[in-house]
């Protein structure tokens, strides 16, 4: 494969395709997102909107951040606070039409991309294990 | 860059060296491990003995996983079990003259790699963002 090929690697041929992904709902309680994020294993997943847009992603880390007291873990806060006031709204979102050298830039900084279409439909996610196999590949031969 | 020059790539100089590392002993209480995990905001770090040798991996998930109960967050296991009673010791190890592609192929399921010398000292983490950054760099001339 040379590099040319490389770089122009489809990225949909990579992703994780949306009915895949795990994610909770904007509106969901802090507490959900939790047992989400501990049944799946995974340290954050995608948040999407009550019409399936993609809004942010949730992690462990921002819970157990917003949780943690000075004194003890407030854990009543799980039932009282919603997943869109502890998530991240700023990430870096692909397009199902960027190329593979732009996945690789953002996925410098990102355990996994999110993809959209050019409607904003949330199309799935590309980890950074898709895109470190692939590269395996290629360097391999 | 040739594709010879990125196979022949030192992983020395692309890791975090041992001293810039947050890391946990294996006899410390999960409840260090979690304050650790959560100030530092890392998913996981490695563990080491009172000698300062690599005995595994501890994470957010493996924590969580181990104080939650089923009715509840069984918050007293914290101070009451240790970092080795929960943490993976089944982790691969880099060696300090592993070459580029060894490092690849592991990161694809491992979100971190650590490295020790032949005297089996631990030497610091390849994460992969490091190996991502170099690769970005690679494909980009
Ligand atoms: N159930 C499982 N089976 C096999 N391997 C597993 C696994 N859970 C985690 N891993 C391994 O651990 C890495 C880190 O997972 P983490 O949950 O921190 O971070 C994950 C997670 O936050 C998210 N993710 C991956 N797959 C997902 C999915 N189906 N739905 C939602 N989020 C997902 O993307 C991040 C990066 O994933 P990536 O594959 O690059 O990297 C994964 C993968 O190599
Ligand atoms: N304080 C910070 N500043 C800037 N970026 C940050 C950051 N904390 C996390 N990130 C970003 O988020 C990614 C995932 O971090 P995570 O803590 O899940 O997963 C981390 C963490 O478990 C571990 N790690 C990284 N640096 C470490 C260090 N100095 N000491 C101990 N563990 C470290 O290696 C995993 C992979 O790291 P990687 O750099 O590939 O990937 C990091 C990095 O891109």
């Amino acid at each position: 494969m040379t590099t040319e090929a490389v770089l122009k690697k489809d990225i949909m041929e990579l992703i994780i395709p949306a009915d895949m992904v795990a994610n909770v709902q904007t509106t969901n309680p802090l507490e959900h997102a939790l047992l989400v994020l501990v049944k799946t294993g995974y340290s954050a997943v995608p948040v999407l909107d009550t019409a399936y847009r993609l809004q942010g992603v949730i992690s462990k880390t921002m819970i157990l951040n917003d949780i943690l007291g000075i004194e003890r873990i407030e854990f009543e806060k799980l039932s009282e606070r919603k997943v869109e006031e502890v998530m991240n709204r700023d990430i870096p979102v692909l397009k199902v039409d960027d190329d593979f050298l732009t996945a690789i830039k953002l996925a410098i900084d990102q355990t996994f991309l999110c993809v959209e279409d050019h409607e904003g439909n949330f199309k799935g996610i590309l980890p950074r294990s898709a895109i470190l196999k692939f590269l395996n590949h290629y360097l391999r031969d």
